[in-house]
């Protein structure tokens, strides 16, 4: 889908949460340790922008859109 | 955990509202 690979790493953690209201900002942080939180956030809003994720019950829990 | 009817109903409108901006990012190709 055009993804870097951290886009793709993010992508990937979203999609196999099972939770109804989605992964946590800090449930992404600590699973991708190597990322920093402005990496993190940057794939968020690409992945907001192209309308493959979406923010839950707060601005901090996020779901894929497929 | 479980939601709330008004938590339930905010993430289906943002899950519409990123189906549709996805829909459109493709249409733009």
């Amino acid at each position: 889908m055009g993804f870097t690979a951290s886009q793709r790493q993010v992508f990937t953690l979203i999609k196999s949460c099972p939770l109804a209201e989605g992964i946590s900002m800090q449930c992404l942080r600590n699973s991708l340790k190597y990322l920093s939180f402005y990496d993190i956030r940057t794939c968020l809003q690409f992945l907001i922008n192209e309308g493959h994720i979406y923010s839950t019950i707060d601005d901090c829990h996020f779901k894929c859109t497929n | 955990s479980s939601l709330t009817a008004e938590q339930q109903r905010k993430i289906e409108e943002n899950r519409q509202r990123a189906l549709a901006r996805r829909a459109e990012r493709l249409a733009q190709g």
